[in-house]
C-alpha cells in the first residue's frame, strides 16, 4: 500500500522491528480469492533461504504453475471441493482452478498484509507512491477459498487445517458470515485451533456498518478489525449551473468533459422503471440521458455498474448520490466514464437545484490526489459495530486499521471496477472495507512475531490493543463519519492501531487455550459442543464459578441486566497484566462519559520488578440505575509515566 | 426434498473411537458408510476439526447425527469477502 506506511508511522520502524533475518522467519497465511504471482508485490530480491520450518507448497492448477512461488510467496494452494460439490465443476475458461486470483481481492490482501517494497505504485496516476505491505520481509503463503460463488465452510476449514500444518505464524481472513454460536462457525473452530498452535488469526469485522450488533468474527481468540480512513483524499468538484459548487470523491482517470457546461438530467426522470433513479441494468431512456450528465442514487447494484450503464446509455458523466443508507462516506471508484461520488447532503442539495431549473446544467473537474486531510482517521460509516450479539461481555471489533481507498496489488484478470466491460489492466488499485483493514493488522502482528517470536497470540493483539489510540494530536476524540459525532468502543474497539507504540507496550494481557476453555465453560457450553469446538473431552468444575467477565481481555464490555429486573447492580471483572518492559510502578486511572456507573480498580497502584511478572488487579462497575437506552463509555489506563496501557469500556444494558 | 444432497462438517469424538478401528480415518469412513453407501468425504480434517466434510441428504445428515461418537453434524455456510 501507498501512504498507511507513514500515516502508521512505519518509515521510522527500523528501530523497533527487526529488518531482515526475524522478520524473514514470519509467515502471513491468507485466506482469500488467490493470488496473482507476477506483480511485484511478491517479489524475493534481496530474500534469504525460506525457513526450515515452513512445510508449505505451491499447487499447480489452471493458469498457475508451482515455479510461481519464491522466497517471497513461500506457499499457494487451492481449496474448491465444498465449492464445487455444491455449485458444479469450476468452468476453468471463467476461473482459475487453482491459486491464480482471477478477483484482485485476494492479490490485494495479500500483498497489503507483507506485499515487498514497489517503487512507483499507482492506480492511473492516484495514489502514487512507493507501495509495501505493513510486513514487507514476511513471507507470504495465499490459500485461495474463495470463487466466484463465494467461500465454503468446507474449504476454508480445509484451508485452516493444511496452513496449520504448513507452520503459518498469522492467519488473515477478509471474510465473514453470519453470527452464529462459536461451536457452529467453521472460522471460529478453526481460528481456535489455530489459537492453540500459537497463530494470530485476524478477520475482518464486516461491512454491515453503521448499525449496532453488525459484527462477525467475535470470538475471543480472533483479532477482530474494523476500518477507518486515511489523510488522503481523491477529491472531484460538481459545478451546477446556477454556480454553485460541491466536492465529491473520484478516481476517473480518462479523458475530461468538454470545457463548458453539459445538460443535467436525474435518473429517476430518465427512466420508465420505478427505481430508475438507482441506474440499474437497461433502466436509462437513452434519448433523455445522451450527452448529459446524470444524477444516480447509490444502493442496490454495484456503484462503478451505475456509471457503466450510464455509459451504455449514451450519457457524458455521473454523479452518484450518496443516500440515508450511507451518509456522507464517500468511497472512490475508478469509473469508465467521468463521475463522481457525493455525499447525502450535497446529492440533496443538487437534486434540489435539478428539480428547481427547467434547464439545468453541470460539470466535474477531477482533483487528482490529496494528502494531509484532518481529521483523519475517521471510523468508516460501513465498519460494522458492536455490541457482539454472541458474547456482549467481550468488546468487539478489537481494533480499527486503514480501510478506505486503500492501494494494493491487483489481479491481471480483470479491470479495477471488476466489470466485464472493463478492459483496462493496472498493477495497483483502490478499493475499501474492512477486508483492507483486516490485513494491515495482520501485518503488523507479523512485525511484532518478528520483533517478539516469544509472545502468544494474545500478548501481540494485547499489545495492538493497549497502545491504540483514540483521540487526534489535538486532544480531540476520533469521530465517526457516520454520525459526524465522537466514535465510541462500539465502534473503534480499543482504538486506531499504533504499532511503533505497539512494538512496547511495558505490559500485556496474555490468554492461554486454556483460560479460553474456561471462558467456554462461563457460556455454558455443553461437553459435546466444547468438544466440537475445541476437540477435546473438557470438564467443566461444577464447583468452579466462572465468568465470562475473567477472561483476562484487553478491553471491558460491561452488561447490566435491564432495569426492573432482578440481578446485581455491580458486577466484578479481574484481569492480569504481564510485564514485558522493564522494572515499574503502575498506576491507574479511570475515565468515564459519564458518572452514572461508579468504576472502582482495585489496586491502584501495580509494581513489576522482573520481565514476565503478572499482577492481578479486579475492577467493579457499579450502576445505580441506567435507562434502557444509556450506553456509557470509559478508559482504565495503567501507566508508569513512560508506557500507557489502556483498555476501553463500554457498559450498557442487556 | 429428503433427497437432496448437502455439504455437512461432521464433528466426531476422538476419544470415543471403537478399539477396532488403528486409524481415524477409518473410523470416520465406517460411521459415514453407516448412513449412506454413496456418500464420499469431500475433506478429512487434521487439526481444525476431528472429523470430515461430507454431502449428505438431511435423513442421513440425521441419522449420523445419533451414531455413536458423532459430536455434530453441521450444514455447511457460505461466507463472503468483505
Amino acid at each position: 500500500t501507498t501512504r498507511t506506511p507513514s500515516f502508521l508511522g512505519l518509515e521510522k520502524s527500523a528501530d523497533f522491528f527487526p529488518e531482515s533475518d526475524a522478520m524473514g522467519d514470519v509467515i502471513v497465511g491468507v485466506l482469500d480469492t488467490g493470488v496473482w504471482p507476477e506483480r511485484k508485490s511478491f517479489d524475493d530480491t534481496g530474500f534469504g533461504p525460506i525457513p526450515a520450518s515452513w512445510k508449505g507448497q505451491c499447487e499447480s492448477g489452471t493458469n498457475f504453475s508451482s515455479a510461481k512461488c519464491n522466497r517471497k510467496l513461500v506457499g499457494a494452494r487451492y481449496f474448491s471441493r465444498g465449492y464445487e460439490t455444491t455449485l458444479g465443476p469450476i468452468d476453468e475458461s471463467e476461473e482459475s482452478k487453482s491459486p491464480r486470483d482471477d478477483d484482485g481481492h485476494g492479490t490485494h490482501t495479500a500483498s497489503t498484509a507483507a506485499g515487498s517494497i514497489v517503487q512507483g505504485a499507482n492506480l492511473l496516476g492516484y495514489a502514487s507512491g512507493t507501495a509495501r505491505g505493513m510486513a514487507n520481509r514476511a513471507r507470504v503463503a495465499v490459500y485461495k477459498v474463495c470463487w466466484e460463488g463465494g467461500c465454503f465452510s468446507s474449504d476454508i476449514l480445509a484451508a485452516m487445517d493444511k496452513a496449520i500444518d504448513d507452520n503459518v505464524d498469522v492467519l488473515s481472513l477478509s471474510l465473514g458470515g453470519g453470527t452464529s454460536d462459536y461451536y457452529k462457525d467453521s472460522v471460529a473452530i478453526g481460528a481456535f485451533a489455530a489459537m492453540e498452535k500459537g497463530i494470530l488469526v485476524s478477520c475482518s469485522a464486516g461491512n454491515g456498518g453503521p448499525g449496532p450488533f453488525s459484527l462477525s468474527n467475535v470470538a475471543p481468540w480472533i483479532t477482530t478489525v474494523g476500518a477507518g480512513t486515511l489523510d488522503r483524499d481523491f477529491p472531484a468538484y460538481v459545478s451546477l449551473g446556477n454556480g454553485k459548487n460541491f466536492s465529491g470523491v473520484s478516481l476517473y482517470a480518462g479523458d475530461s468533459l468538454p470545457n463548458k457546461m453539459l445538460p443535467f438530467v436525474y435518473a429517476g426522470n430518465a427512466s420508465n422503471v420505478t427505481n430508475g433513479n438507482l441506474c440499474m441494468t437497461g433502466t436509462l431512456i437513452p434519448e433523455k440521458v445522451k450527452g448529459k450528465i446524470v444524477l444516480c442514487d447509490r444502493g442496490i447494484n454495484a456503484r462503478v455498474q451505475k456509471g457503466s450503464v450510464v455509459k451504455a446509455a449514451g450519457g457524458a458523466g455521473m454523479i452518484l448520490a450518496n443516500t440515508d443508507a450511507n451518509g456522507e462516506e464517500l468511497v472512490a471508484d475508478a469509473h469508465l466514464l467521468p463521475a463522481t461520488a457525493v455525499g447525502q447532503k450535497t446529492g440533496d442539495a443538487i437534486k434540489k437545484y435539478l428539480t428547481s431549473d427547467p434547464n439545468p446544467t453541470a460539470t466535474i473537474l477531477f482533483g487528482g490526489t490529496k494528502v494531509g486531510v484532518e481529521p483523519s482517521p475517521v471510523v468508516a460509516a460501513f465498519s460494522s459495530r458492536g455490541p457482539n450479539s454472541i458474547t456482549p461481555e467481550i468488546l468487539k471489533p478489537d481494533i480499527i486499521a486503514p480501510g478506505v481507498n486503500i492501494l494494493a496489488g491487483w489481479t491481471g484478470a480483470v479491470g479495477p471496477t471488476g466489470l466485464e466491460e472493463d478492459d483496462r489492466r493496472v498493477e495497483f488499485n483502490i478499493i475499501s472495507g474492512t477486508s483492507m483493514s483486516c490485513p494491515h493488522v495482520s501485518g503488523l502482528a507479523a512485525l511484532l512475531k518478528g520483533a517478539h517470536p516469544e509472545w502468544s497470540p494474545a500478548a501481540i493483539r494485547s499489545a495492538l490493543m493497549t497502545t491504540a489510540y483514540t483521540a487526534y494530536k489535538n486532544g480531540e476524540a476520533l469521530l465517526d463519519i457516520a454520525t459526524g459525532k465522537p466514535s465510541t468502543p462500539f465502534d473503534h474497539g480499543a482504538g486506531h492501531v499504533d504499532p511503533i507504540s505497539a512494538a512496547n507496550p511495558g505490559l500485556i494481557y496474555d490468554i492461554n487455550a486454556d483460560d479460553y476453555l474456561n471462558f467456554i465453560c462461563a457460556l455454558k457450553y455443553t461437553p459435546s459442543q466444547i468438544n466440537t469446538l475445541a476437540r477435546r473431552n473438557f470438564t467443566c468444575d461444577s464447583s468452579k464459578k466462572y465468568s465470562v467477565a475473567d477472561l483476562n481481555y484487553p478491553s471491558f464490555a460491561v452488561s447490566f441486566p435491564a432495569a426492573g429486573s432482578d440481578g446485581s447492580n455491580t458486577i466484578k471483572y479481574s484481569r492480569t497484566l504481564t510485564n514485558v518492559g522493564p522494572a515499574g510502578t503502575y498506576k491507574v486511572t479511570v475515565s468515564s462519559t459519564s458518572s452514572s456507573v461508579k468504576i472502582i480498580v482495585e489496586p491502584e497502584t501495580l509494581s513489576f520488578t522482573r520481565m514476565n511478572e503478572k499482577k492481578s488487579y479486579t475492577v467493579s462497575f457499579t450502576a445505580p440505575s441506567m435507562s434502557s437506552t444509556t450506553n456509557v463509555f470509559g478508559r482504565i489506563e495503567w501507566s508508569d509515566g513512560k508506557h500507557v496501557v489502556s483498555s476501553p469500556v463500554a457498559i450498557s444494558q442487556t | 426434498a429428503m433427497e437432496i444432497k448437502k455439504t455437512y462438517i461432521i464433528h466426531m469424538a476422538k476419544s470415543q473411537m471403537p478399539a477396532t478401528f488403528d486409524d481415524h480415518t477409518h473410523w470416520y469412513d465406517s460411521s459415514l458408510k453407516s448412513v449412506s453407501e454413496s456418500a464420499e468425504m469431500l475433506y478429512v480434517y487434521k487439526n481444525v476439526v476431528n472429523g470430515f466434510s461430507a454431502r449428505l441428504t438431511a435423513q442421513e445428515a440425521e441419522s449420523l447425527e445419533s451414531q455413536p461418537g458423532i459430536l455434530s453434524v453441521l450444514p455447511e455456510l457460505k461466507y463472503e469477502l468483505h
